[in-house]
């Protein structure tokens, strides 16, 4: 039996909102830890990592480990008819070939319920192994999915680099190219505005930017993202979701064969 | 020219 009640429903919509343009089906796995996920896109360059801990929910009941198979556009249709001010709960039975979501008002006058048939999914699970990383860029959110989008305008790729002098993003394309530089700030007003650059390293890789304008999806998770980035590694880009966990996506670099 | 690198590069199954 699985009962995971969420006063704040509106995260399993932005959630969703966030990982479906990249990951078709998935198998969402539940333990006494929390609800998780770890998917790779159909071509296996981008993998997505979600963890909300059981902390993190007003009732969470998980008898026994349980992997449900699932289609997150058919996922996303029916959290679009829950409101965002809405509870959601999302129950299983163990061995059940269903889940049910429950939405109710925040004044109760709307209980409504969702029955979804589960998916049998073949998945690799990999192991993603702790990593030192040289440079980590911690930014506003919204500031990395507008220069994501810019840059898209003009080229296929995005070469990422971290410097002294901050963390430079730069495209070519058929019109010509484009650099953004983003300096280290932290003498903001509020600390989600800051731009904060730790550098053990100088370093530089490039990546399609198609990808990271599907990560940037996320962004009404958090308003800070976080970027990790390591030579011959793949990018981490991170929305942390307050007090519950976090979506981390991770992506291959182009590399010299 | 550069080419794209698979996830399985780096992450081995676990």
């Amino acid at each position: 039996m699985l009962e995971l009640r969420l006063v704040q429903g509106s995260l399993f919509k932005k959630v969703l909102d966030g990982i479906k343009d990249l990951v078709n089906d998935a198998n969402f796995d539940c333990s006494s830890t929390g609800f998780s996920l770890q998917a790779m896109d159909s071509s296996h360059v981008a993998l997505v990592a979600l963890l909300l801990r059981s902390e993190g929910f007003e009732h969470y009941r998980c008898d026994r480990n349980i992997s449900m198979g699932m289609n997150l556009s058919n996922m996303a249709k029916m959290f679009k008819c829950a409101g965002n001010d809405d509870i959601i709960t999302i129950k299983a039975d163990d061995g059940g070939d269903t889940v049910t979501f429950m939405f109710e008002s925040p004044t109760q006058d709307k209980i409504s319920d969702f029955e979804m048939k589960l998916m049998s999914i073949d998945s690799e699970h990999l192991g993603i192994p702790e990593a030192e990383y040289h440079a980590i860029v911690k930014m506003p959110s919204s500031e990395f999915a507008r220069i994501c989008r810019d840059l898209s305008t003009i080229g296929d790729t995005v070469v990422i680099s971290v410097s002294k002098e901050g963390v430079k993003f730069t495209t070519k394309g058929d019109i010509g190219i484009a650099n953004i530089v983003c300096r280290q700030n932290t003498s903001v007003d509020k600390p989600e505005e800051a731009t904060v650059i730790e550098m053990n390293e100088p370093v530089s890789l490039t990546f399609a930017l198609r990808y990271m304008n599907s990560f940037t999806k996320a962004t009404p998770l958090s308003n800070i993202v976080t970027i990790s980035l390591s030579n011959e590694l793949p990018v981490v880009v991170e929305y942390k979701i307050a007090e519950m966990g976090y979506v981390r996506f991770y992506l291959a670099p182009k590399i010299e064969e | 020219l550069k080419s794209q690198a698979r996830i399985a590069r780096y992450f081995r199954s676990s």
